[in-house]
């Protein structure tokens, strides 16, 4: 599988980068 | 052997439940951007017709 | 105990690769959403000035 072990724990930062720029402050 | 195994058991079940629980924040987070989509597709037909 | 064991790593070995699979393809839905909504939110901004 490509995901490696940092990537896919990189993905919650990715979440919170999303949900801020959408308008939810609130992570 | 056993000994040797075990470590390796507890670090797959842990990477199991973070695993588990970044998915739920993924879904989590897909469910709150559809929403976020939904209301501004909605206002852009009101908008529209305005 | 240790065959007994085994088929727990294996099972949980398997299960880790299935939500990995997932997981990247909830980031790749992810990504192409946000693509989308800021195309759509430039378009507003587009809109709105016009």
């Amino acid at each position: 599988s490509s995901v490696s072990n940092t990537t896919w724990r990189q993905g919650r930062q990715m979440l919170r980068q999303y949900l801020q720029e959408i308008g939810y402050t609130d992570t | 052997r056993i000994n040797q195994q075990n470590p390796s058991i507890r670090e797959i079940r842990q990477e199991n439940r973070e695993l588990k629980a970044s998915l739920e924040d993924h879904q989590r987070a897909l469910e709150l951007i559809m929403h976020k989509y939904r209301e501004h597709m909605h206002h852009k037909i009101l908008n529209s017709k305005v």
